[in-house]
């Protein structure tokens, strides 16, 4: 039963690296703004909602509506010199958007602070050691947090992190550190997991 | 969040859980009163999560042509419920293989709740009326139309049964941030880092009288020469369960 956990977290991996590929081709500082564009929209639920329909109609209709701000800045950086949407990389922020949207507020604000302090990558290995070693528990299960990545951390980042993964609707105990695993909040992690890895990738300078 | 946690809470409490969507944000709370049309994408690509309900800014009766009778919300009787929730969390850390490490950040926290609420809804009586004696607006209204120009990509929905605030109430959480960080990299010739910071935190949150907190829908369809509200979508029981339409 181990191995279906692995087998969920792999199968994730595989469709996030799919599905965002072709951003990985964007020069860094393009892939930064984009970011930029993105932490600005965490803060507007209803801009990233309208950026996400905007997409989606010009993915489905090829008519691209007119948008202002950091949703107009991410359409301008997908489109080529001729003004065309890049179907590939409009499916790869709607696939981010989409992430994103199955999140809630207090989530999307946590995720824009760890932007700012540069700790995606953390998280979402966290996230990551989480799904893998729970995932085939379908009942409710108490296991240590796995914290390989903390280490590193500024110990108010380690809050920020703990605060993220608690907000999917995992119990953290006091003082054991022990992690309430609920079957329930897999599509949560799954987003987040799906948010983070999406958001990484923008942020890696390499 | 202070909201988001009590309107979880609150679903919880009302034995609801699964049935009632709590609502995540005051901002969308008058979006979601009963009738309120809510739309839904369909999931792309099988990804693993849901997607979510999002408000639209209209009501199923902004559909209809105008008329008798105006349908009925039924409502409960009040409810009361006062929390006070305490709590923390803390994380530990420790490596091997030659590098050691200890990390723990810490929070404890309280938070007060009082709240009077009703549950509002819509009998099957009162949607037996309405589609017997309401019939879709003719011409269709514009944004009636974009929904349905979406019709491949997303579902809509109506708002049936909401839970509101019968009086002003104010949620109150008061918190203490205790965050400490020992490192100890034995690999780099024992050096050590130590951080601590400490932060009380307080916040107060007003929710005014006939806040929506949670919500329940139902799928909506509509079609050329009527609409429905489907009670069983998931079943596709199509006829037997698609009311006042031929499908």
């Amino acid at each position: 039963s181990q191995d279906s956990g692995e087998i969920h977290l792999q199968s994730l991996q595989e469709q996030a690296d799919g599905q965002l590929q072709d951003l990985a081709t964007l020069s860094s500082e393009l892939r930064l703004t984009l970011l930029g564009a993105l932490r600005e929209l965490l803060q507007d639920r209803q801009a990233l909602q309208e950026l996400e329909d905007t997409l989606e109609q010009a993915l489905d209709t090829g008519l691209l509506a007119q948008l202002e701000g950091p949703g107009g800045l991410v359409l301008s950086i997908l489109q080529d010199s001729t003004g065309n949407l890049s179907c590939s990389r409009g499916g790869a922020i709607l696939y981010i958007l989409g992430a994103l949207a199955a999140l809630s507020e207090p989530q999307l604000r946590l995720l824009a602070q760890s932007i700012e302090r540069r700790i995606l990558s953390q998280e979402l290995e966290l996230v990551a050691s989480i799904l893998e070693r729970n995932c085939n528990q379908m009942e409710e299960t108490t296991r240590p947090l796995p914290t390989g990545g903390l280490c590193a951390l500024k110990s108010e980042d380690v809050v920020l992190l703990l605060n993220l993964v608690q907000s999917c609707g995992l119990a953290l105990e006091q003082p054991s550190g022990q992690l309430t695993w609920d079957p329930t909040v897999v599509p949560q992690l799954s987003a987040l997991y799906g948010s983070l890895s999406g958001l990484q990738l923008l942020a890696d300078p390499s | 969040s202070l909201f988001l946690r009590t309107t979880k809470s609150l679903v919880g409490e009302l034995g609801r859980k699964g049935e009632l969507v709590p609502v995540d944000s005051l901002s969308s709370s008058s979006r979601l009163r009963p009738f309120c049309l809510v739309r839904k994408k369909h999931r792309r690509h099988l990804w693993p999560w849901d997607t979510p309900l999002i408000p639209t800014d209209f009501s199923l009766l902004d559909l209809l042509e105008p008329g008798c009778p105006e349908p009925e919300v039924n409502r409960s009787s009040p409810i009361n419920i006062w929390e006070k929730v305490a709590g923390g969390l803390s994380g530990a850390v420790s490596l091997s293989a030659g590098l050691q490490g200890q990390v723990a950040g810490s929070s404890n926290s309280a938070c007060i709740s009082a709240l009077a609420v009703q549950t509002l809804w819509i009998s099957p009586g009162t949607w037996e009326m309405l589609l017997e004696k309401r019939k879709l607006r003719s011409p269709r209204p514009p944004f009636l139309q974009e929904l349905q120009s979406r019709k491949e990509r997303e579902s809509l929905y109506v708002v049936t049964e909401a839970v509101e605030t019968l009086q002003d109430a104010i949620l109150q959480s008061q918190g203490q941030m205790l965050a400490a960080g020992q490192l100890s990299l034995l690999q780099l010739g024992h050096v050590q880092v130590q951080v601590q910071s400490h932060m009380d935190t307080e916040k107060v949150l007003s929710i005014p009288r006939g806040s929506i907190l949670a919500y329940r829908v139902l799928q909506l369809a509509v079609e050329e020469d009527g609409w429905a509200v489907l009670y069983f979508p998931e079943g596709k029981l199509c006829r037997g369960t698609r009311r006042g339409i031929d499908f």
